[in-house]
């Protein structure tokens, strides 16, 4: 038996021309959120509740593409969805277009532990939410200046910027859709591009 | 989109995985997040949290792949990693972090970029963004 490990992730496909400061502000959240799992490692909390627990601070926090800060849908609302699942006995949960719960990965716990099902989403999710006493907020909370911002250079480009973090026109995202006049089903290719 | 994957003292896998999806995004569109099997996956094996091009994590189911060619071809977790980066995403760009039962940690992507952070019991720790 070997011993306890972590591993978390803010997401994939980054801008190579990310500045320094912003690439050290994930860092340091990255940093934190190890040492709230390892804490947790280290008081025998179990894997299924540690990964809740750091997915919690990711989403709260609102760096990332989730929770507060997450990207923003064509009409500059929120619509998030998470899952979590447990090895030992593959239990899982899931939930999807979830606009007012502050913690969509508790949210897919309750589903995975309170509920006969394994994927909630939508209207149906958010009642099951209530009736389960989740922590609920304005959809609001999730929105913020930056990804306002950005949602206004993925109009102006008429695409789907695959990462919100991506801060100047041109060099992708947003720019690269103007320039690549390639399309797919309709929609710029750059809208299949990495998230 | 966020994820954590842990493997506990007793052995235990869990993964979990969050997302608001893509900037623009149309309105009730789902992505490979909330798919158990494309975007997270555990099973007695391993634990798995993808984040990537949605649409190329649902075509490979991605997570799950990474436990069946551990169960399947006896990979051990990093050959595992780098074989579903290398050999199931097609075009596509994604990027994944996974733990195993025996204690490693590991991540793959094939983007220019993913932001993790891992550390296991005998003290590594690792940050990382390229």
């Amino acid at each position: 038996m070997g011993g306890w490990a972590i591993a978390v992730h803010g997401g994939a496909g980054v801008d190579p021309n990310l500045p320094q400061e912003r690439q050290e502000e994930a860092k340091r959240l990255l940093s934190r959120c190890l040492e709230i799992g390892i804490s947790a490692l280290r008081s025998n909390l179990p894997a299924i509740d540690v990964v809740e627990l750091v997915v919690r601070e990711l989403e709260t926090d609102p760096l990332f593409n989730s929770g507060r800060g997450s990207a923003l849908t064509e009409n500059g609302t929120v619509e998030m969805e998470a899952s979590i699942m447990d090895g030992p006995k593959r239990r899982c949960g899931a939930v999807s277009g979830i606009t007012r719960v502050k913690n969509p990965v508790s949210l897919a716990r309750l589903v995975m532990e309170k509920s006969p099902h394994s994927y909630l989403a939508f209207s149906g999710a958010e009642e099951f939410a209530m009736k389960q006493g989740a922590e609920m907020v304005d959809n609001e909370y999730f929105i913020t200046e930056e990804n306002v911002g950005m949602l206004k250079l993925a109009k102006e480009a008429n695409s789907i910027l695959f990462d919100y973090r991506i801060p100047t026109i041109g060099t992708c995202g947003a720019g690269a859709a103007m320039e690549s006049p390639l399309q797919m089903n309709g929609l710029p290719i750059s809208v299949y591009a990495p998230e | 989109t966020v994820g954590c994957v842990v493997v506990d003292k007793e052995g235990r896998c869990a993964a979990a995985t969050s997302t608001g999806g893509l900037m623009n995004k149309m309105m009730g569109r789902i992505g490979d997040s909330p798919l158990i099997g494309s975007g997270t996956y555990a099973c007695n094996l391993c634990g798995v949290s993808c984040t990537g091009e949605g649409e190329a994590i649902i075509r490979s189911t991605l997570a799950r792949e990474v436990a069946a060619v551990m169960e399947y071809k006896g990979l051990n977790l990093h050959e595992a990693v780098d074989y579903v980066i290398k050999h199931r995403l097609d075009e596509g760009k994604a990027g994944l972090i996974a733990v195993s039962s025996t204690g490693e940690v590991a991540c793959g992507f094939n983007t220019t970029g993913m932001f993790r952070g891992c550390a296991t019991e005998d003290g590594f720790m690792e940050v990382g963004v390229w």
